[in-house]
């Protein structure tokens, strides 16, 4: 039954809905530690997830995705919406150029806020 | 010892996993690389010694501007309003020290002038330069008493809480051969003695001018006048007050030495800086 429950758990997770999940990003995973001043690294998300028929309201979607899940229903050749960033968010950074000139910078996308499905 | 943006086991993978020709692969590794280094505004990956010098102003700025680092810092008490007002409005600050090679410092009686230049090339074409100041920082002369709390800066009156001194920035718009630069002044303030702190300068018109191609970079000038005894005699130890000189301590010369701040919008994004975090 343990074995069974298991099982199930990893079914229901691979066919999870379409949600953010945590990502955190080290520079020094990147080889960028050394010109990065600051952060050392930082959450940036990504999204996973089954887009399914029918699309919830709070997946986010566009009219577009609504009808082609709607059209992946009657049709598997036509593939399902995907999972994909529906807002992002911006982060500084601080680090040193090739001249070894130092900017502080903000950089537009870096965090996924929300996920949907589109 | 990497020489490029993307790291060598990513690129590795990508190359043996046979998805492309190594052809192929090779131009779009290229092509990914070309990506990464025009985000951040590179030719090619930097690679800073260990005497690259990381102002601890541009930390606090980073501090007090991150959308992802610690919310609760607070501005700056050497920033200026004009440069926090910079600051909302912009997404890229850069800061920048003098060319040391290019300096030249000379001292009179009861003044001492320093000329410096500082290379601004690295900013690119597209990035508009909306603010900037100049941060040069005083030492507390040895001796001088410290003012009582209702002391204000102006006050003529050195002799019981130390000397004042005025501090005059110049921008240098011509260097005729074998004479005086020409030089029209851009902010001015007295200062006592008796404290240590950075004194920023708003010396945006000049910076505007040379970034936007409008003027020739001939730097800066800062002129130091120096309070005198009765007699004309100049007080001692009072000319080391402004740190314009290596010569006067040079284990804090690094993180002491005058400081070019500027502030500047490239047009990708409309976030600030400031208003980055505020959205978060």
């Amino acid at each position: 039954q343990a074995a069974l429950r298991k099982q199930r758990r990893k079914h229901h997770q691979h066919k999870a809905s379409c949600k953010r999940h945590a990502l955190y990003v080290d520079f020094s995973d990147v080889g960028w530690n050394e010109w990065i001043v600051a952060p050392p690294g930082y959450h940036a998300f990504y999204c996973q997830g089954e887009c399914p028929f029918p699309l919830a309201d709070h997946l986010n979607s566009t009219n577009h995705a609504i009808v082609q899940t709607l059209v992946n229903s009657v049709n598997s050749n036509i593939p399902r919406a995907c999972c994909v960033p529906t807002d992002l968010s911006p982060i500084s950074l601080l680090y040193l150029d090739e001249y070894e000139k130092v900017i502080l910078k903000n950089y537009q996308d870096m965090v996924v806020e929300g996920c949907g499905c589109r | 010892g990497a020489t490029a943006l993307i790291p060598e086991v990513g690129r590795r993978k990508y190359s043996e996993s046979g998805k492309q020709t190594p052809e192929r692969s090779e131009s779009f590794l290229h092509d990914f690389e070309l990506r990464l280094l025009t985000m951040f505004g590179l030719r090619r990956r930097p690679t800073p010694s260990k005497q690259a010098v990381v102002p601890q102003y541009m930390v606090d700025l980073y501090r007090m501007h991150s959308a992802n680092g610690d919310h609760s810092a607070k501005r700056p008490k050497s920033m200026g309003r004009h440069a926090e007002r910079a600051a909302s409005k912009a997404n890229t600050i850069r800061s920048f020290h003098h060319e040391e090679s290019m300096e030249a410092l000379s001292r009179l009686k009861g003044k001492t002038t320093q000329q410096f230049f500082f290379n601004l090339t690295s900013i690119p074409d597209e990035e508009l330069i909306t603010s900037a100041e100049l941060r040069v920082y005083r030492d507390q002369v040895m001796g001088a008493a410290t003012p009582p709390p209702n002391a204000t800066t102006n006050s003529t009156n050195g002799s019981a809480a130390g000397g004042v001194h005025r501090i005059n920035i110049y921008e240098i718009f011509g260097a005729p051969q074998g004479r005086e630069p020409l030089a029209r002044l851009l902010d001015t303030r007295l200062v006592r003695d008796s404290l240590s702190r950075w004194e920023s300068f708003d010396v945006s018109p000049a910076v505007s001018q040379w970034t936007s191609g409008r003027g020739r970079n001939h730097g800066f000038m800062v002129e130091v006048h120096h309070p005198q005894e009765e007699g004309g005699e100049e007080r001692a130890g009072r000319s080391g007050h402004v740190r314009v000189s290596r010569s006067l301590d040079r284990d804090s010369w690094p993180q002491a030495r005058p400081l070019l701040v500027t502030y500047g919008h490239d047009g990708r994004g409309g976030d600030s800086v400031l208003h980055a975090r505020e959205k978060r």
